[in-house]
């Protein structure tokens, strides 16, 4: 599983549709103080299920949506994707164990041409493995927020709880509270915690 | 589970501070340890006992990490987190400024400590630093051209200028 | 007392704020404030209320200084505490790597923006950044040639390496 | 009032006697991470009355001994000093408020030879104001912590409690938590720190 792109739009100072696609090993993000570095990663944070607005540097929620500069109009949705390549990892015959009459199996050789005589139906399911559990070679997680309060979920465009985005990370060190992200200034909190929350942080690497 | 966690915890504790791990190659030396905090009897429980990390610079014998400074503290965060990525990596990481606190010298280390992960995981990094730039294969400039606006380029190294503005034929 | 509370109040809030205050020399525009905390009934207490700040990089809206960037929040502070210095001066002040977020363009302003208050206090700044050490009319290196024990020695600007180390001529 | 040099021995990694003079308007601490920069903030937090061991980076105020080396044992004493030029800032005549004939004095016109005719004593005393209030050009000011738990803090070669310390610099500015000093990685926490941490910074200035 690889993070692919991501595409911001109406998300604190990506008023346009911007895209990052991470197709090197090592990307940097330069650029002077103050023009939207951080608030990549607060992007990145908001679409994997963070859900305190302090967490994200603001004091609501609603302060992700674009609100407006010297020359632009504040915008009424902010909407963010991130794009996963999902490739099948293997691929394995397993039999459903739904299959009621298992037994039947063993005594029934198939006959040359394929068909077996047995009466049961047997149900081989093509099992494929990916990192992320849709069988997809592409996964697109999105959240947008309206204006209104409204929240907006979607995996490869279909609705969606929050709660169904969190639980598709589970497990793969990718998530709001992991060590897969080290935000600006936090750099020592890892080492600053307390015992309990570095176990809590090593329990997610388990 | 118990088990699981005891297998991740040794795996963690031998990246980060056994002879070869993290901390000895970030710094050149030195030593560092983690350790389950034991309770007010002395016992240690495995599904609930916190942790406490230890960490000696080469030469130096401070007896709390507290006391270490600012880039010494920035450059064992690092190792801990790269000793967690070696047991179980991410398939990605982003790193907000974690240089600010270094010395040209552990920037460089700091820099090129990640090509060793990169069979498992890709970066992002974000930096102000030179030297961490040159250790990326490609670069994203952010600017507002219109204030308030964040925008994006791309941009090669050369074009980063001294002053840390993107030159101009980088921002059209 | 209230009123001398109340003096020194206005008159950091003016140096901070106003359109000829630190504020704005250091972003080159914009606005900020400062103002008493009413209470629950909207009333304000000379004798108790707590301060907020509001802060306005130029072209920008932010609603509260939470969102304001890294970088943005170091010159923000920095602004304020030389405001305070306008009104009440410390006999010296000490900077621990307050440049530590800042890109190079913003270094500048923070380094010569002190040179507004030598005729009353004088600065001592701790920096890994070559620009602020440009500002200094004096420069101490601190090593350690023998691990883990502290030297302090002498050292021109020409002497910092590239990589933050200090010259060897300049360590004996 | 000028502070004009720091001397620290046996303080944290300063393990030799070293001395800081502070004859420029604006001075750089430039080194390697690690060599003991920070160091020489908290040894002025700490000659200035600085109580709390957590604000110095240690677990106990033990620990800004110098804790050994590989090349260097342990020491007994950690001792910083700061010296002060306390210039005189105006003088003026004021006539003590406890000289108790105060109104003999107009009746009785001293003759030529300057003698007073009157009987009452006159006191008349010649109050200088400096920064300071310590009666001299240099002041300076001490503090020691042995390895066995005593403390010891000095003016001018004189003992004194910590509490004479700390009142010597009230209502001047310096303190271990006015605003004059910004410790490392502390630089937004007058901007984070809450409505009431704010006032009692401005109330410092005050
Ligand atoms: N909802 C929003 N709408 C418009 N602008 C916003 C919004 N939220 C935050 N911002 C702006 O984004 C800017 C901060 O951006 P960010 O923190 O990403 O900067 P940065 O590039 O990381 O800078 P630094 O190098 O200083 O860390 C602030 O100036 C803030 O006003
Ligand atoms: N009591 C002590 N005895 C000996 N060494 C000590 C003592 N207390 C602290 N140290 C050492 O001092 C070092 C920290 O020094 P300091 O924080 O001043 O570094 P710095 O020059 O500010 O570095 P940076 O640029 O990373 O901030 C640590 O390595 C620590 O082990
Ligand atoms: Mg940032
Ligand atoms: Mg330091």
């Amino acid at each position: 599983m690889r993070l692919a792109k991501l595409t911001l739009s109406g998300f604190k100072s990506f008023a346009d549709t911007t895209e990052f696609t991470f197709d090197a090993p090592v990307i940097g993000i330069v650029g002077p103080n103050g023009c939207g570095k951080s608030n990549v990663v607060d992007a990145i944070k908001w679409v994997l299920g963070e859900r305190s607005a302090k967490s994200l540097r603001g004091s609501a929620m609603i302060d992700v949506i674009f609100a407006g500069s010297a020359t632009r109009k504040p915008l009424g949705c902010a909407s963010v994707t991130l794009t996963f390549d999902n490739p099948v990892l293997d691929r394995s015959v397993e039999v459903a164990p739904s299959a009621p009459a298992m037994e039947t199996i063993e005594d029934e050789q198939e006959s040359d041409d394929g068909e077996a005589e047995g009466s049961a139906q047997v149900r081989r399911g093509l099992v494929v493995h990916r990192a992320l559990p849709v069988d997809h070679d592409v996964v697109e997680v999105t959240r947008r927020l309206y204006s209104d309060g409204r929240s907006e979920y979607l995996i490869n465009g279909k609705k969606v709880r929050l709660r169904d985005i969190r639980e598709l990370f589970m497990d793969t060190g990718i998530g709001t509270d992991a060590y897969s992200i080290i935000e600006q200034g936090k750099v020592a909190a890892l080492l600053e915690a307390n015992p309990a929350e570095r176990r809590a942080i090593l329990e997610e690497a388990a | 589970s118990r088990v699981r966690f005891e297998e991740t915890f040794n795996a963690v504790r031998t990246n980060f501070g056994g002879t070869d791990g993290m901390f000895r190659r970030l710094f050149g030396g030195g030593s560092a340890d983690m350790f389950l905090v034991p309770d007010e009897e002395g016992n240690v429980d495995w599904l609930a006992s916190g942790i406490e990390i230890r960490a000696k610079p080469p030469g130096k014998e401070p007896r709390v990490i507290s006391q270490l400074s600012g880039g010494e503290k920035s450059m064992t965060t690092v190792a801990l987190l790269l000793a967690i990525f070696q047991s179980k990596p991410a398939p990605f990481c982003i790193l907000d400024e974690v240089d600010a606190a270094l010395d040209e010298a552990n920037t460089e280390r700091f820099a090129s400590s990640l090509h060793g992960f990169l069979d498992r995981s890709h970066f992002i990094v974000i930096t102000h630093h030179k030297r961490t730039m040159q250790h990326c294969h490609k670069l994203y400039g952010v600017t507002m051209p219109q204030r308030g606006v964040s925008r994006r380029v791309a941009v090669r190294f050369e074009q980063v200028g001294n002053d840390g503005r993107l030159s101009k034929d980088a921002v059209e």
